[in-house]
């Protein structure tokens, strides 16, 4: 049956791994040498959307950092290396595509940066914590079959150290990425071990005819104290078929009267 | 009068921007801070249909009709603002984050945000050391009336202070940096909570990210011109 058009969000069935303890590489995960489903080690079920001390504490390999004084139990990055909190996260999803349907893999947020292999195929997101990553797949899914989809994800470029009397952000090394910068401790906060490193924000594939919106924009106006008020919308439309696409484009604005009703 | 269809025709492979023309509202139930009225959002859905294939893409929004405005009182040295022309005392919390291992869901957005609004608060400030916050904040500062004043990821930690002495640079990556904060407005930017973009904690950026932060987030010349040709009785968004 094929896709319905819209956006189906992937939080169930992640695996992680440490990077360094997994043989195969993204491609041979990916296509020939995929994890075990029943996860046996170095493979563990992972928390996604989260960071790869979420999936630590989840399997419950180091204590929970907020407990206590427990948070001094766990390697910090600047001692382990960055490699220590390299990990891999790997998943499966089914996606039957009709003709002309395209789809997208959409990550809203990593840390720091990754490669995402899908099928054997590999593609470098770029660094940045706070910035969307959104790849075309179509021509990559398996028609018929079950897909393969593993993510290596590398922590902040410059963790940092944290001196023996804490402080302020430690030696600020954090701050010459362009990340989360509490991760070093605070006054009010112990140090991060991970630095936050992980897929932490929503994963997704976008199923879209061939044209797809992009980031619609809406502002208002108002006019004689509020009386008279306009909407104003933008969008950014993009063809992604090989043809000239006459579009119908529709707007609705109506309110919310209820969950499922609403009055136009 | 709430309902559009408007024909468009794309190239192949081509991006294009499309604006619509301008939809009126005849007093339309606007949209207020937590103590000041009620949160009124109305559903906005766009959806285009492509010949010989039918629905191709749709997208909805809540949004809220609200005016917020902001200066430095020359007075206290405070800043004060204004939502619908009416001034706000604010009474805020400062956010960095629901969960230090980024274990974000809706569920606990919504029990925190509503915790601050049962406080009887009417903004949250996301510290520049923190997250630029995630749409499902937002989603439930929109519902509760929380303003946000949302910061950019400027700290003592790249301004040359601190001790050992930071980057007094900023970030390495100044373009990474514009790329982000760019993104981020795009992902934000239809929020009615969200009230203020800051550069970042108690300090101005590097020169060169204040200057584009200030340039890219100004108003749209077609809004200014509001203020400069505009009647007594317009008013700006």
């Amino acid at each position: 049956m094929a896709e319905v058009i819209g956006k189906r969000i992937l939080n169930k069935g992640w695996l992680a791994a440490r990077s360094s303890e997994v043989e195969f590489t993204g491609i041979q995960l990916t296509t020939t040498n995929p994890p075990p489903s029943a996860p046996t080690s170095p493979w563990m079920e992972a928390v996604v959307p989260g960071t790869v001390l979420a999936t630590l504490v989840s399997n419950k390999l180091v204590p929970d950092p907020f407990y206590g004084l427990k948070n001094e139990a766990i390697l910090d990055i600047a001692d382990s290396g960055r490699e220590y909190y390299t990990f891999w996260f790997f998943t499966t999803f089914e996606c039957k595509l009709s003709n002309n349907q395209h789809v997208d893999l959409n990550f809203r947020a990593i840390n720091y940066s990754a490669e995402v292999y899908l099928n054997g195929h590999k593609e470098v997101l770029p660094k940045g914590m706070f910035r969307r990553h959104s790849i075309d797949v179509t021509s990559i899914l398996h028609p018929d079959g079950k897909n393969l989809l593993a993510v290596l994800v590398y922590p902040p470029d410059h963790p940092g150290s944290i001196p023996p009397e804490g402080g302020q952000g430690g030696d600020h090394e954090i701050g010459k990425d362009v990340a989360t910068q509490y991760v070093e401790g605070w006054d009010w906060m112990a140090p991060i071990r991970d630095r936050n490193t992980g897929i932490w924000d929503e994963v997704a594939l976008s199923v879209t005819g061939p044209v797809k919106i992009v980031d619609p924009h809406l502002v208002s106006s108002f006019f004689d104290n509020y009386k008279r008020v306009y909407l104003h919308t933008t969008v950014k439309l993009v063809n992604k078929s090989n043809l000239v696409a006459e579009c119908s484009l529709n707007i609705q604005v109506g309110t919310e009267l209820d969950e499922n009703l609403r009055s136009v | 009068e709430h309902l559009q269809t408007q024909h468009v025709s794309i190239p192949a492979g081509a991006h294009v921007q499309y604006t619509f023309p301008k939809i009126f509202f005849y007093k339309p139930n606007l949209w207020w801070p937590n103590g000041m009225g009620k949160q009124s959002l109305y559903n906005v859905e766009i959806t285009v249909d492509v010949n010989d294939f039918g629905e191709s893409d749709s997208w909805n929004h809540h949004f809220g009709f609200r005016k917020v405005e902001s200066h430095i009182d020359s007075a206290t040295g405070g800043r004060l603002f204004k939502v619908n022309g009416r001034p706000i005392f604010i009474r805020g919390g400062n956010w960095i984050l629901s969960d230090g291992l980024l274990r974000l869901s809706r569920k606990r957005y919504k029990a925190d945000i509503k915790f601050h609004a049962d406080m009887n608060f009417n903004m949250m400030r996301c510290w520049g050391g923190g997250l630029a916050e995630r749409p499902e904040f937002y989603h439930f500062c929109d519902i509760y009336g929380l303003l946000v004043w949302q910061e950019f990821w400027i700290t003592g930690d790249v301004d040359g202070r601190g001790d050992p002495v930071s980057n007094p640079d900023g970030p390495l990556d100044h373009d990474l940096f514009m790329f982000c904060a760019r993104d981020t407005v795009k992902l934000l930017r239809n929020h009615p909570s969200l009230a203020l973009w800051v550069g970042g904690n108690e300090q101005v950026p590097p020169k060169d990210i204040n200057s584009a932060l200030k340039t890219d987030l100004q108003l749209h010349p077609y809004f200014e011109s509001f203020i400069h040709h505009g009647s007594s009785e317009e008013e700006l968004s």
